[in-house]
């Protein structure tokens, strides 16, 4: 079982979109799939037709110990399992400060479930966690319960500006809390490469950052915005589109890394 | 001294790009204007050319109770001034939670600094409050310092999911501790008339919020995506874009609020 985070604390760049295509990519090439919505606004929940508000979501399993058996549901696409998110999530990084003393225990509240639930996880082969656009406690959460972080990026300045800080950030985490911490790659998404902005920004972040960044490139595409409204994955929505073949592509390159 | 909170949870929705242009086109139709970077992505404070690291921020403002007038900056945009971000802003919901036990002081904090600044501005007619993505306590400080929230929004699923949530927000901070709050308006931002996802989205914000929606419609332009990296509004970076002409028509909507 692999733990894959997909993080950025810039807004908007695509961490909903490559968790929910990504992971049902791997799920519609046999590996069973987890993908874990840890962002209070629940755009991932909302993205795989799940409701919000029924039954147990990821706060219950991170602030009061629920099994994460209990709170995984099943989603529209066979082999791709979702742990909703609850509004209630928003509140969380107060609640487990004042919850647990101890940063390091506060850390590492989603990784202990995680844990649990390997030991009990039939044939689940990858678990991708959406992080919010932020680097706080949610966030260190994910990547201390990581075994890589998969950072999707827009090609644009701001995205670029924040680079380098997430990239201390993770190194910072893997220092004190997870050795084991990697990163799986940076992602390009709305790539439209008619733009010189567009070239700039990859020519700049490829030299930068070599074999670090994904050969695989996700297009700006309307169709990938238009699947959320339908609570079902590219792949279900438009399964002719150029995009699902990349991001078939980028499931080959992630399970070779 | 009129203060807008530019604030929207959903990440990427054009919250800083809003702040940058709408600021400079106030600053240019004589209204001298200072714009908060609350965010500590500082993204705001790197589209307006300034340095992150070189003395006080809004973090010394908000946390150790530094006058805001010693922090302020000039931009080389005439009439348009800056209070810059600074990362350790990152830890501020946490130190704040810990120093200020009185959660109604906690949320007053930049009220209580903009109170300060409010009797020694001379001529300041407008001060605009770049938000993160998150409904936190750097937010909340904005909600309850504003006189009237903006809201930028894409024409998206994701960005119209978290519409009703904000507004909640909104009401529910007027309602405890800003009773003048009042919404601004809705801005429609990134707008591509040409796909029908964007026009439906449009046409449903509209026929919901009414009057509470901008007639003024920011289109997607590169221009925009590129001025950041000039350290410069659009205004100074293309001055014949379309946009600019925008900017300046939101400049008398926001005025005749
Ligand atoms: N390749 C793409 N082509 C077109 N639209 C896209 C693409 N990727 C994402 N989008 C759209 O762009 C918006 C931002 O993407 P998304 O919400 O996945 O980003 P995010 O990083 O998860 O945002 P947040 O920071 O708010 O969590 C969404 O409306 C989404 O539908
Ligand atoms: N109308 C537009 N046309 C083209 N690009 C735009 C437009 N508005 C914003 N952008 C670009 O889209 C990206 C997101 O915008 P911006 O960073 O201003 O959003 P934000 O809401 O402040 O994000 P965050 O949630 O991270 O604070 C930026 O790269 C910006 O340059
Ligand atoms: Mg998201
Ligand atoms: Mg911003």
């Amino acid at each position: 079982m692999r733990v894959l985070a997909i993080a950025n604390q810039k807004g908007g760049v695509g961490k909903t979109t490559t968790t929910v295509n990504l992971g049902a990519a791997l799920a519609r090439r046999g590996h069973r799939t987890v993908v874990v919505d840890l962002d209070p606004q629940g755009n991932l929940t909302a993205a795989l037709g799940l409701s919000l508000d029924e039954g147990f979501s990821v706060y219950d399993a991170l602030v009061d110990g629920e099994p994460l058996a209990a709170v995984i549901r099943t989603t529209s696409t066979s082999g791709l399992l979702a742990c909703p998110s609850d509004p209630s999530l928003a509140g969380a990084d107060l609640e487990l400060a004042a919850d647990e003393p101890d940063p390091q225990r506060r850390a590492s509240r989603l990784r202990a479930s995680l844990e649990a639930y390997r030991n009990e996880a039939t044939g689940v082969a990858f678990v991708l966690l959406d992080c919010p656009p932020s680097l706080g406690l949610l966030t260190v959460n994910a990547l201390v319960a990581a075994d890589a972080v998969l950072v999707p990026m827009q090609c644009e300045y701001f995205s670029m500006q924040g680079l380098a800080r997430l990239l201390d950030t993770v190194e910072r985490v893997a220092g004190t809390w997870n050795p084991e911490l990697d990163l799986s790659g940076i992602l390009f998404n709305m790539v439209d490469r008619r733009t010189n902005l567009t070239r700039q920004v990859i020519e700049e972040v490829r030299r930068e950052f070599g074999a670090r960044v994904f050969e695989s490139e996700i297009p700006r595409s309307v169709r990938l915005a238009e699947a959320p409204s339908h609570g079902i994955p590219l792949q279900s929505h438009d399964p002719r589109s150029r995009a699902v073949g990349i991001y078939s592509e980028l499931v080959s390159e992630v399970i070779a890394r």
